[in-house]
């Protein structure tokens, strides 16, 4: 009667949670806190992995959900037990207090307690990332995670909340319908970016032929995400650090990207601060000389004058040639062929860019300006919103629409999905 | 420990007797379906009820499997046939699969629970 009593329980908030109907209710509650913490027990190591292993492939389990919802997880491993959010345990038959046992070896490999722990059942063939057989680890992590998280079981092909065991390759993600049911209890990840881009490439398909291909790419403060637009979301396993995958520029809040791109030039800019970088496609770095050998970084009042810095953001208009540089509520449009501003410029950025809906701007301030190849349009981002620029396609549909207006303002978030942080240890 | 031979351990056996009991009767399917929310009749761990209880339970076992068997794209026959059992063994979460429908959905009275203790 006990047991059974204590069953019921595992349908229960833990004390001092949030109260919370059933498993499958759809009225289901969360975490509250946008920090988790959690720890694997010390005294419920599995006996069939390291225990470096262990931890490796529960910190990956975690930031796998942190990548697409607006939570954190850190390991901590010093916080009296009872404080930490989520402990995560080995044990076989009866176990760590918990009112219900396993089974041994097949059937029930593990289960857990909603906005509670996460115990396995170490009688299973548990195996580490590398392998193909037995049971992954990391695969049950995630699942169980997600249960504690708020997920119930689901049987929609695909899903990692499948309540059976589904042996795949050792590589396997969160698909679309798992991130948004995540993300009905715990809400789209948003946030302001520092700048946003496209990063053209050229290379030559095996014909010999020249081909372009571009990859968009999101900045905010020491990381970036590169955003799949064809898969709307972003690269599994991002963000990473700017630190590694852009060498040579600033490690954090870069201001602006500009593409210089001619029949005669193809030059890439990072600005931050009064300086500004040239990177190096080839050798993907920044230069460290210019042409007549000089430095970089180089300040932007020489490279660019009558530009004024820092800056807030740029934009490149291969149509006109012209550089577009916004501070505060100004933007400044830069001949690049002859190397100066254009005389009737600086201009209010409202005047340049009007309002197609009154008072739908963001006035000044505009985190990022970003022409983007996949939706041959430019947008402004500014907080979690973004404006976009009245197009030529939008102009033959509407021919009302005012040249370069600004359409009503967009949560980015329900254009580009996905783009999460993770916590700070997670990042190495 | 338990037997391999291979350096990754893939051929791990582990021994008979920390094995699961595979589910291959009418006992072990009613605690399945019980243990994993798709039956509200639990497992017979005392002597069974006679008479019209045991219509009702046996009743309640059918939709049991039929939803289950449903969920699991089975051919609804609620009976424990081998693709059911099989079902039913593989490896799974043991986290229930889902609340019962509303007592008003159910045809038949579920057979009363053996009481918890003391009322709270």
């Amino acid at each position: 009667r006990v047991r059974s009593k204590r069953f019921l329980q595992m349908l229960l908030p833990r004390p001092g949670r949030q109260q919370e109907d059933t498993w499958d209710s759809k009225a289901i509650r969360a975490f509250s806190k946008k920090t988790l913490s959690w720890r694997l027990v010390g005294e419920a190591y599995s006996s069939q992995l390291s225990v470096d292993e262990q931890r490796y492939i529960f910190r990956l389990a975690f930031r796998m959900w942190s990548e697409v919802t607006p939570l954190n997880f850190r390991e901590d491993l010093t916080s009296p037990g009872a404080t930490v959010d989520i402990k995560l345990g080995f044990g076989r038959g009866r176990h760590l207090g918990c009112p219900r046992v396993f089974d041994g070896s097949g059937q029930e490999f593990a289960h857990a307690w909603r906005l509670g722990d996460v115990h396995f059942d170490d009688d299973e063939h548990f195996t580490p990332l590398s392998s193909d057989s037995g049971i992954s680890l990391l695969k049950v992590a995630v699942h169980e995670i997600g249960h504690v998280l708020g997920l119930p079981h689901t049987y929609r092909t695909g899903s990692i909340m499948q309540p059976n065991y589904i042996p795949q390759g050792p590589a396997f993600e969160l698909d679309w319908s798992d991130r948004k049911a995540i993300q009905r209890l715990y809400g789209s990840c948003e946030g302001s970016f520092d700048t946003v881009f496209d990063w053209i490439r050229k290379e030559k398909n095996q014909y010999g032929e020249v081909r372009v291909r571009f990859s968009t790419y999101f900045f905010r403060h020491g990381w970036y995400w590169l955003y799949e637009n064809r898969n709307n979301r972003t690269r599994y396993g991002d963000p990473l650090p700017l630190l590694t995958g852009w060498r040579g520029i600033p490690t954090q809040s870069i201001d602006a990207f500009v593409h210089v791109w001619t029949r005669r030039r193809d030059e890439r800019y990072f600005f931050k601060g009064n300086q500004y970088w040239r990177y190096d496609n080839d050798k993907d770095q920044a230069h460290t000389e210019d042409e007549r050998g000089g430095s970089y970084p180089r300040l932007i009042s020489d490279g660019f004058p009558g530009i004024p810095s820092p800056l807030d953001t740029a934009f490149y208009d291969r149509r006109q040639q012209l550089v577009y540089f916004f501070k505060e509520s100004w933007v400044f449009a830069f001949d690049v062929n002859r190397n100066q501003v254009l005389s009737s410029y600086p201009r209010k950025i409202t005047h340049v860019f009007p309002a197609v809906e009154p008072h739908n701007h963001p006035f000044r301030s505009i985190d990022a300006a970003y022409y983007s190849y996949a939706h041959s349009s430019i947008f402004f981002f500014k907080g979690k919103a973004y404006w976009k620029v009245v197009s030529d396609k939008d102009k033959q549909l509407n021919s009302r629409l005012p040249l370069n207006g600004l359409l009503p303002k967009r949560p980015a978030s329900e254009k580009w999905f996905d783009v999460c942080d993770v916590h700070t240890s997670a990042l190495s | 420990e338990m037997l391999f031979h291979s350096r990754d351990r893939s051929d791990l056996e582990p021994s008979p007797l920390s094995r699961a009991k595979p589910i291959a009767d009418l006992r072990a399917a009613q605690r399945f379906l019980s243990r994993y929310g798709w039956s509200e009749v639990p497992a017979a761990w005392g002597p069974s009820p006679k008479g019209p209880a045991e219509a009702s339970v046996g009743s309640t076992l059918v939709q049991a499997v039929r939803r289950f068997q449903r969920a699991n794209r089975l051919p609804a026959s609620g009976e424990l046939d081998a693709p059911t059992l099989v079902a039913m063994n593989r490896p799974r979460c043991g986290v229930p699969d889902t609340r019962l429908p509303p007592p008003a959905i159910l045809t038949t009275p579920p057979a009363p629970l053996a009481p918890l203790g003391p009322r709270p």
